[in-house]
């Protein structure tokens, strides 16, 4: 499996929203 | 000029580096100010109160980036315990891994500080939204607790501190939560959670009060009591389970955020982040989030990681060619507590070299661990970094961030922060 690793993830907003079966991103989060 | 601001990052060298002073000050933003929410900081960073302790050393990179390769082992036994419903891909890894610290959740991890018990016992506690269980170290000590900057939890001078019997619904949950099956000691439910490098949390499986913020407060959250704990974890209290196992945090508060929680994770240690639970009511700060739905992968749909679908990636503005067929293979997920993204073989490959070529006025140097794309900066004191973006089902592209590009913390070693499965079919 690939997996999207934290370093990546830096200052990205992350939406996880488990009832709609979907994640987010957004640019600029902090 | 104007071609190369398109295509590549052009920044100070030093600004790659880490910092060694906290500077949270500047980090106010909106969301984290919301009620909800919690300050995240990188474990070993300034902001961190597990950095205070001089005694423990900051991992070396090498170090950290072993210990990753051990957390993707541990995902991959994960992964292949609920396809294949075996564990001996488990038992093969944590044989061969020498680490037995706690390091598979954490390495390059980042903490949150909670409310556990009445009175409220402030805790911090390792952000991992690739496990389920939320657990700490407990007192009375039975079996072995490490070192932690906290005093460690003592149910006995909590008033809303209670067992879970072994034969409730919560505790028949345990299997699917932790890959183990439930225990029982006296009529009270024994958990255990095994990280696949040896380290472990065993104890009672418990109900307490969780205060996350003063408005919000949770009775009867069911969590680890851990009273035999194998590891160090970076002298954190214990781990804060995101999965989406119903036995996680979002399933167990899912009745007041409907599952809904971000983060934002600081693009240095000397920063900080946010972790927010539900919906942000204000405007403006959500219009910019694009959706990708979760994986319906076979392995993947059902498991308590977040998949997710990779349609393709670009280096320098150009998507890279590469068969649909080697993302979907085996899929992906998120992970907060993996360092290092890891590709299909086939797809780093492409990346690699097409990052290579847009990098090829610069000396490249020896590789660091699982990094083998790594240029020396001494005689630099800006750089030109070619723009990566990682691209998500539903036409969704999150454009990675010069210190999301590369890993470094000395300017004579700077590597591409990427790395390589085994094979395309993990």
């Amino acid at each position: 499996v690939a997996i999207f690793g934290n370093t990546q993830q830096k200052t990205l907003q992350v939406v996880h929203d488990g009832a709609g079966r979907r994640l987010g991103f957004s640019a600029g989060g902090c | 000029s104007q071609d190369l601001q398109h295509t590549h990052h052009v920044l100070h060298v030093n600004s790659l580096l880490p910092s060694a002073v906290c500077n949270s000050s500047t980090q106010v933003s909106a969301l984290h100010k919301k009620k909800s929410s919690l300050q995240v900081v990188h474990k070993h960073g300034p902001c961190s109160q597990l950095h205070q302790d001089k005694a423990k050393k900051t991992p070396r990179n090498a170090d950290t980036l072993f210990q990753d390769q051990a957390r993707v082992r541990y995902i991959r036994s994960r992964l292949a315990k609920n396809s294949a419903g075996s564990s001996d891909m488990k038992e093969t890894d944590a044989a061969n891994l020498l680490a037995k610290d706690g390091s598979v959740v954490g390495s390059g991890d980042y903490v949150v500080t909670v409310g556990l018990g009445s009175p409220k016992k402030q805790l911090s506690l390792i952000f991992d939204t690739g496990s389920d269980i939320t657990w700490t170290q407990c007192q009375p000590c039975d079996g072995y607790c490490y070192d932690q900057m906290e005093t460690i939890f003592d149910p006995s001078k909590s008033s809303t501190y209670s067992n879970i019997s072994c034969d409730s619904a919560l505790c028949n949950s345990l299997l699917s939560a932790t890959g183990n099956s439930l225990d029982c000691s006296l009529s009270a439910c024994v958990y255990g959670i095994q990280y696949g490098d040896s380290s472990s949390s065993v104890g009672l499986f418990s109900k307490e009060r969780l205060t996350l913020t003063s408005t919000d407060v949770f009775d009867g959250f069911a969590f680890g009591c851990g009273q035999n704990n194998q590891g160090t974890f970076s002298g954190a209290a214990g781990l804060l389970g995101l999965g989406r196992d119903n036995l996680s945090l979002p399933s167990q508060t899912a009745r007041k955020y409907n599952k809904f929680f971000s983060y934002c994770l600081p693009s240095s240690p000397s920063l900080t982040g946010f972790l927010t639970f539900g919906k942000d009511s204000g405007k403006g700060s959500s219009k910019s989030v694009k959706f990708t739905p979760l994986s319906r992968a076979a392995g993947l749909q059902d498991s308590s990681f977040y998949g997710l679908d990779i349609t393709g990636i670009s280096v320098g503005g150009r998507r890279l060619s590469i068969s649909a067929s080697v993302f979907t293979t085996a899929g992906a997920i998120i992970d907060s507590g993996t360092v290092i993204t890891r590709l299909p073989p086939t797809a780093y490959a492409a990346l690699r070299s097409a990052f290579r070529q847009r990098m090829s006025q610069y000396p490249m140097t020896d590789s660091l661990s699982i990094l083998d794309t790594c240029y020396d900066f001494s005689n630099y004191k800006s750089v030109s970094i070619p723009k990566i973006s990682i691209f998500f089902r539903g036409n969704v592209e999150v454009k990675i961030i010069p210190v999301g590009t590369m890993y470094s913390d000395t300017v004579s070693q700077v590597c591409l922060a990427f790395a390589a499965n085994d094979d395309d079919g993990e």
